[in-house]
Formats: structure tokens, sequence, C-alpha cells
């Protein structure tokens, strides 16, 4: 693991007071290998790697540590900070009805982490109404109604031929009949380059004027999910990342790629296909698991 | 790179960049720059010319990922079983429709069989699959044992004269080890119920997937003897390149790729064009 390696990087460095740039270099080497294996952004490293250089240049070594454990300590604090640091969602006010939409590509875990979504905000005393707008997927809206019913929350949809701006419109009139508080809205996954369906989510925010935007990343993803994030973000200015299947293996480096990338924090972490598999995102947890 | 260009140790950084950037990873791209380095030796001191170390890199690529076994297999007898598998959301379900429409359009007799029992309105996507591309399924109620109903599916196509079987199943993490066993034991009911079945494994892989992507295909590979990569959402920006690891590691080649989401957005594997749109 990482705190191995970098005690054999820095074994020289015992009985010296300082680091110095010869004696990190080797230790960088490994955390830009450990990171790149973590499908960690090319250019999150070079940052991150540039940020750890500055700090652990000149720094005492501790004599209560190996000088492994000392840059290992420097840099799962340096990863924490990024990964979660000052990210906090801005309070909702009030009363009235709130509008939160989920986004993103393909696969990604949006109608799955919407159902997830409605039981959570259930269980913390809301009225959730799940809005089924993917009208291109065979059978999406079959799928959250499934899943609604489930986790025992009203879905509403439009036969087929309804555009997705006329069932959110709709949707919103729906709930404020029926007391909803808060509606949840599924939309198709899209391609972050395709101009045409990101237009579409740009209309419907317009439409629907969510509180809360959140983009849906698999976190299997590798490089692309910056380009993905890029995108979604610079059309609609997300509120913060859902990141899916955690409970996966794969070490998650998207999710300093994306923090690195738009400055958005990641609030919810989706670790299983279970509508129960679903809770706030730690940090500090996503950092020992991106050192591995 | 325009003019010459010293094969330094920026300039090979930078092309390191380009393979990392298409999800190449480490040891992949650290062994096409080491055969970079090594065809560069001719050139002595001299500058490199133009495009020559992208030109080279690409060729070296092809070198990893040319292979006769790529094309898509075919049973001597009919009908041919194909097995699809993969982790969640990466495409079998869409790639199935494809594939059948294919097979219908060359006068094959093709029926899917949804294996996956477990996805919400599962059955339902690939039903309206099959009525896109005018073929047969064979399906359960939600909840129903895989297994049984790849047993009952196989029956039927014979009943039907199928030419070809698709099978689909439920996206599965490759950590889940009681869902790999479920996939081992689905494969098991194919090879009892036809010799030399299945005919061909495909396992659906997202071109946006990371590094899990190889461990994906050793643990796919490991509970049911995978045939070949089917790699989708090609037409994205993200370039799929751990396959290229994949293939040096287990010798599995890509044999399909998806390019969108409607029903003829399947194509051959092109080595050619993936190995320059990496460097698009
Ligand atoms: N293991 C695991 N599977 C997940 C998780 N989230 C979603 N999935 C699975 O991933 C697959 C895709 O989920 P969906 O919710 O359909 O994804 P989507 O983004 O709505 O897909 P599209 O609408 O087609 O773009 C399904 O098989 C889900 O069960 C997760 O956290 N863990
Ligand atoms: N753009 C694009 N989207 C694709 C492609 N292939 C599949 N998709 C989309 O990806 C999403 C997931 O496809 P599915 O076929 O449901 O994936 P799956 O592997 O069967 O998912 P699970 O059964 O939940 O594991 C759907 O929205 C598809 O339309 C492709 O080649 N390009
Ligand atoms: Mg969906
Ligand atoms: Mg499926």
């Amino acid at each position: 693991n990482l705190t191995d390696r970098l005690n054999q990087a820095l074994r020289r460095v015992r009985g010296q007071s300082h680091l110095t740039e010869k004696n990190i270099q080797e230790a960088l080497r490994e955390v830009r290998l450990a990171f790149l294996e973590a499908d960690v952004h090319v250019g999150a490293v070079k940052e991150f790697i540039a940020r750890v250089r500055e700090r652990a240049l000149g720094q005492e070594v501790l004599a209560s540590l190996e000088p492994g454990q000392h840059a290992i300590k420097v840099v799962y604090e340096e990863l924490t900070r990024m990964l979660g640091g000052d990210a906090l969602l801005d309070p909702i006010p009030a009363g009235g009805l709130i509008v939160t939409m989920l986004c993103g590509l393909q696969g990604s875990g949006k109608t799955t982490a919407c159902a997830k979504l409605a039981l959570k905000m259930k269980n913390e005393g809301r009225r959730p109404l799940l809005v089924a707008a993917d009208v291109y997927r065979p059978a999406a809206v079959e799928q959250l109604k499934v899943l609604g019913e489930k986790v025992d929350v009203p879905v509403f949809s439009q036969p087929q031929g309804a555009r997705p701006e006329q069932i959110v419109e709709r949707a919103m009139a729906f709930a404020r009949a029926e007391g909803r508080d808060l509606l949840i809205l599924d939309t198709a996954g899209r391609l972050h380059i395709d101009e045409r369906m990101m237009d579409e989510l740009v209309r419907i925010r317009k439409l629907a004027s969510p509180q809360r935007i959140f983009l849906v990343i698999d976190s299997m993803v590798g490089q692309d999910a910056v380009r993905q994030a890029e995108h979604f973000n610079s059309r609609l200015d997300v509120s913060g990342v859902i990141l899916s299947k955690l409970d996966g293996d794969a070490r998650g480096g998207v999710a300093l790629s994306v923090r690195h990338a738009i400055g958005k924090p990641i609030v919810f972490a989706s670790v299983g296909e279970k509508p129960a598999d679903f809770e706030a995102f730690h940090p500090d947890r996503m950092a020992g698991r991106i050192l591995g | 790179f325009r003019g010459g260009l010293k094969l330094d140790d920026e300039s090979l950084e930078q092309l390191e960049e380009i393979l990392l950037a298409a999800d190449v990873g480490m040891m992949t791209t650290q062994h096409l720059v080491a055969g970079l380095r090594e065809r560069a030796r001719r050139f002595r001191d001299k500058d490199v010319p133009a495009d020559w170390a992208m030109n080279t890199l690409k060729e070296l690529i092809l070198d990893e990922l040319q292979h006769e076994t790529s094309a898509p297999a075919l049973a001597e007898n009919p009908p041919t079983i194909v097995l699809v598998v993969g982790v969640n959301g990466v495409g079998k379900t869409t790639a199935i429709g494809k594939l059948a429409a294919r097979y219908v359009r060359e006068g094959m007799t093709v029926l899917l069989i949804a294996g996956d029992t477990f996805r919400a309105a599962a059955a339902e996507q690939l039903a309206i699959w099959a009525e896109r591309a005018g073929c047969e399924i064979h399906s359960a109620q939600e909840g129903a044992d895989p297994a049984s109903v790849v047993y009952d599916g196989l029956a039927h196509a014979r009943r039907l004269g199928a030419h070809m079987v698709i099978i689909d199943t439920a996206g599965r993490l490759h950590t889940k080890t009681h869902l790999m066993a479920e996939l081992s034991k689905i494969r098991r009911v194919i090879e009892r119920d036809s010799p030399g079945a299945p005919h061909e494994t495909l396992l659906v892989q997202d071109a946006s997937t990371g590094q899990t992507g190889l461990v994906q295909a050793r643990v796919f590979t490991e509970a049911t003897q995978v045939t070949g990569v089917v790699l989708t959402k090609l037409d994205g920006t993200a370039k799929g390149g751990v396959t290229i690891a994949i293939r040096r590691e287990l010798g599995l080649p890509v044999k399909w790729m998806g390019v969108g989401e409607k029903l003829d957005d399947l194509e051959l594997f092109d080595p050619e064009a993936f190995a320059a749109a990496i460097f698009n």
C-alpha cells in the first residue's frame, strides 16, 4: 500500500531533520503512481503533487513518525481537504415547493438515486414526489414506478408522447395541489457533448428553478469524469455531485478530479443497489480509499 | 508536434499524458513508451520527424490489438448462444437489442432471454428492444431465479428453431462474490444445455471506465470465460484505453463497439479508429 511505498521511498530521510526536494522526489513519484492507478485526472494529480511538494518542502520530520508516515500524513490531510473541506450546500429557504433535479450520463445511476433520495427525504419528514421526466429510455417510466412503489413514494408521469418540459410543469402543479413539498426530477441520461440534449436540461431548469441540481457520476469512471463534470457544470451550475456504485472497488479518484475541476461539493454516495444504500459523502473515508 | 521533435523527457511526458488521459493506465503507458524509445533509437541523436512519435504509438497500440479471433463467434450448428455480462449500467440490454436487429436483418430467427430478473422493469426494457429488432423474447416474473429463466428460455429457443439466442443478465459489480457465483451457475446451465455453449460470452464495458475495468475483466473471465468485449458509449468523449491492458493481459479482444442509443448504433470493432481517437 502507499504507506509502505512511501516508507521505502523515504528510508534515507531517517536521521535527517528536514525534507528536501531531493528526498521527496521519489515519494512524490509514488503518490503520482497511486493517484493515476486510482483514476485521478492527470491535471488534478499535477496540482496535488505541486501542493504537497510545497507543504512538505522544508518541513520538519517529526521525530515521532517514520518519514513515510510523515509524508502520508501530509498527503492524507491535503487530500481530505481537497475532497471536502469547505464544501457545503447553501441552505434552502423554508416553505414552498423544493425542486431537486438529477442529471448525468447514461447509466450513471440517476433513476436509482432519485428513489434513494426520495426515501431519505421521506424519512427526514418531507413529502417527496418522484417525476419521471425521461421520455427516451425504453421502460424508464416503468422503472421509476417500480422503484417508487418500493420506497412508498408517489411517482408522477405522463403518457408516452409528452415532452419532458410538459411533464415537469404538470408535476409542479400536481405537487402543489397534492401538498407534496419536494419534487425529485429524474432526467434521461445524456452525453455532455450532446448540445440538443444539454439544451433540454437548460430549458427544464428554467421552467422548474430547482434549488438543487445534482450531477450523478459513476465512481468507476476514469479520466473522462472531468470532461463530464465541466460540461454539465458550465451549462447548469450544478449544486453538487452524487457518486454512485461506491460499493465497487473503483478507488474513486474521480472524487478528487471532479472537486478539483468544478469546485462543487460531493454530497451523497450511493453504495449499493438497495434503496437504503445511500449516505452522506465522507471526504476522509474517500481519502483513505484513494490512497489504497 | 510541428517540425522535428526531440524525443526528450518533456515530449515523452506529453505523449504519456495523452495515453493516461485515454485511460490506457500507467503500466500499459510505460510499456508503449518503452516501445517508442526502442524504435526511436534508429534516429540516434537527430530529431524525429513530425508526427512520427504519435504514428509509432498508434502502430504499437495496433500491434497489441490485432488478432484473428476478433470476429463474433457463430456456432457450427445453430443455435449460436451468446451470454452477455457486465457491471451495472454499461449498456448490456441496449447492446443486445442492437445485436438482435443485426442478426434479424441477416435473416436469422433470434430469441432474446430476459435473464435479468432483478432490475426494476428490466424485462419490459428488453421487450421493447425485441419489438424494435423484430424478434421474440423469453421472459419471466421479476424475482424469478435467473438460471431457471435461462433454462426455460433455451428450451423455448429449440421449439422456435432459433439460429441465434442472446441472453441478458443483471448488471453486477465484480466485487460481489455471491452475484458472480450466480453468473457461474447461469453459465453451467447453458453449458449443460448444448455442447460448446455458450459460443460467445460478451463482457460489456463502458468506454469511460477507468482502471477498475481491468479487474472487472479478470473477475468476469474467471466466473464465466469471457470471449470478447463490447465497448459502449464511444459516441462520447471517452476513449476506452483500459481495453488495451485487457487485451495484453487476458487476450480478450474488443469485438463490438456501441456508438449511440439507437437500434443500429453498433459496429464491429475498428482498431484503427480506436487508436486514432486516442490522439484526437
Ligand atoms: N452496485 C450498485 N449499483 C448501482 C448503484 N446505483 C445504481 N446502480 C445500478 O446501476 C444501473 C443503472 O442505474 P440507473 O438508475 O438505471 O441509471 P441511470 O443513470 O438512470 O441510467 P439512464 O437513465 O439509462 O441514463 C442499475 O443496474 C442500478 O441498479 C450503486 O450505488 N451500486
Ligand atoms: N450514448 C450511448 N448510450 C448508450 C450506449 N449503449 C447504451 N447506452 C445507454 O446507456 C444506458 C444504460 O443502458 P442499459 O442497456 O440499460 O445498460 P445495462 O448494462 O443493461 O444496465 P443494467 O442492466 O442496469 O446493469 C441507457 O440509457 C442506454 O441508452 C452507447 O453506445 N452510447
Ligand atoms: Mg434513468
Ligand atoms: Mg440491463
